[in-house]
């Protein structure tokens, strides 16, 4: 039940591969993908990132790779190059129509990501982001376990129950055997542009008493910021500014 | 295909049937929903609300009715009512468990609302709000189509392509032969408790042009609310404030 498919393309070597989760659609998990794949290539490292949400079919879009599609060579298939030169391989650049992915069922979906893993020429890695579909429930348990994940990152948002979220994700990760290796709270705040105050939008936030309870680390806590909100409707998130990338990678 | 249960529940009379849609989960219909029939009531008009969105049973919850079940007399089932008179019918009352919900699929929900319609005495009602399934599919459709409605309110969020949520919601009112009768911004802003500066927090929203392109106009412009977010939280959406309730109603 639990095969991991270990050897990936046999012309990739790929040191940690990082599933990013959340609750449910909507509180920035593929934003918040994007960002960590951009932070960690900024840092130096070589990145792919692996869409496999299909609510949406951001990540291409996010990099400005919205036509791209993947290409084919002796060695496999080729994933597309953003200018920072991240990898990017997503579920939506193999369909004619995108629309169509809402009904993949989970069996469907994680063939087509087993599929990726084999086949892939992903070369050297030292990091894969992989974008799971949002939710706990069996459609991302099922994807993430044709990985060998290092471990999973869960995002968050203050206006949902954070110790559910976290809970079923710890319980997931488990069932991965794998470690949660934090949680990232998007759009935990805003900053007044006039006066620079920071206020809590969604009223107070509990993760640090959720952090503690279950031991999952906060990574990071990312406001909700107008001009990241410009860089996503505009694909360009590798325009991300430092201070959007701070605190996420080490 | 168009079957509406012009009559109800013979012990009862409504004037004003008005469904809440919405494009996707999470931009706070439920809310919005709640908040429509509060400031209704405020008004002085006998208002009931029927709650079809399976996603979070939240208007029971909102209203402070989470234990809360529907009574039976001989006019048929009773309404639960809410401290402000308002009368709450929600699936989730009806259900042992209401995680298994989910699963219902259109027509199941649309039956119960059917049967909701004719078996539940409502009484006098000047207007029912209609909480829909969230998005923009034949879920929400069917249910819509079992109801003789008024009139569609979508509710928005910058977040999301406005133009092409408000172009299916024109489209299924199109459908239904009812009138969109506006469009709510939910989170549209938020409001610095420092200074009292308004900003944009998902940058600029491009309401206005859609609400001209189509002809539906702008009700209000809620904003990202840590009061409101704690109301919700609590289960005490009846203590909303007057400057919530603003504009909702004429
Ligand atoms: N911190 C943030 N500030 C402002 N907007 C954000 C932020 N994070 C995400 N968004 C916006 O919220 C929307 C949902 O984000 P997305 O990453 O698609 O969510 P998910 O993958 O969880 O469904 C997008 O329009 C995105 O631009
Ligand atoms: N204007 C607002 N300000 C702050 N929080 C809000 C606002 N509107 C909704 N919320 C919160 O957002 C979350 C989602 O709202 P909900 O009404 O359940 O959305 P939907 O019905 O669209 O899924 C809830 O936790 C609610 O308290
Ligand atoms: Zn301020």
């Amino acid at each position: 039940k639990f095969v991991v498919q270990k050897n990936g393309n046999e012309h990739s070597n790929i040191k940690n591969v990082v599933a990013v989760v959340s609750g449910k659609g909507g509180v920035g998990k593929s934003t918040v993908s994007a960002l960590l794949a951009v932070a960690l290539r900024r840092q130096g490292w070589k990145v792919g990132i692996l869409d496999a949400d299909l609510t949406g079919a951001s990540i291409p879009y996010l990099f400005g790779l919205k036509t791209a599609k993947l290409g084919v060579s002796e060695k496999g298939l080729e994933p597309a190059v953003s200018t920072l030169g991240i990898k990017v391989v997503s579920i939506a650049l193999v369909m004619d129509n995108p629309e169509n992915a809402v009904v993949w069922r989970g069996p469907l979906l994680s063939k087509a990501i087993e599929q990726f893993w084999s086949d892939v020429h992903w070369g050297e890695l030292d990091y894969l982001v992989v974008d799971m579909p949002p939710g706990t429930s069996d459609v991302p348990l099922t994807v993430m376990q044709k990985l060998p994940l290092k471990g999973v990152v869960v995002v968050t948002s203050p206006q949902e129950m954070a110790r559910s979220v976290v809970k079923k994700a710890v319980h997931m990760a488990e069932l991965l055997k794998v470690p949660v290796l934090g949680v990232i709270e998007n759009m935990s705040y805003a900053v007044c542009p006039n006066c620079g105050h920071r206020f809590a939008v969604f009223g107070p936030s509990h993760l640090e008493e959720v952090a503690v309870e279950f031991g999952t680390p906060v990574i990071a806590q990312i406001p909700i910021d107008p001009v990241l909100a410009e860089l996503t409707d505009a694909g360009r998130i590798e325009d991300a500014t430092p201070s959007m990338l701070d605190n996420l990678v080490g």
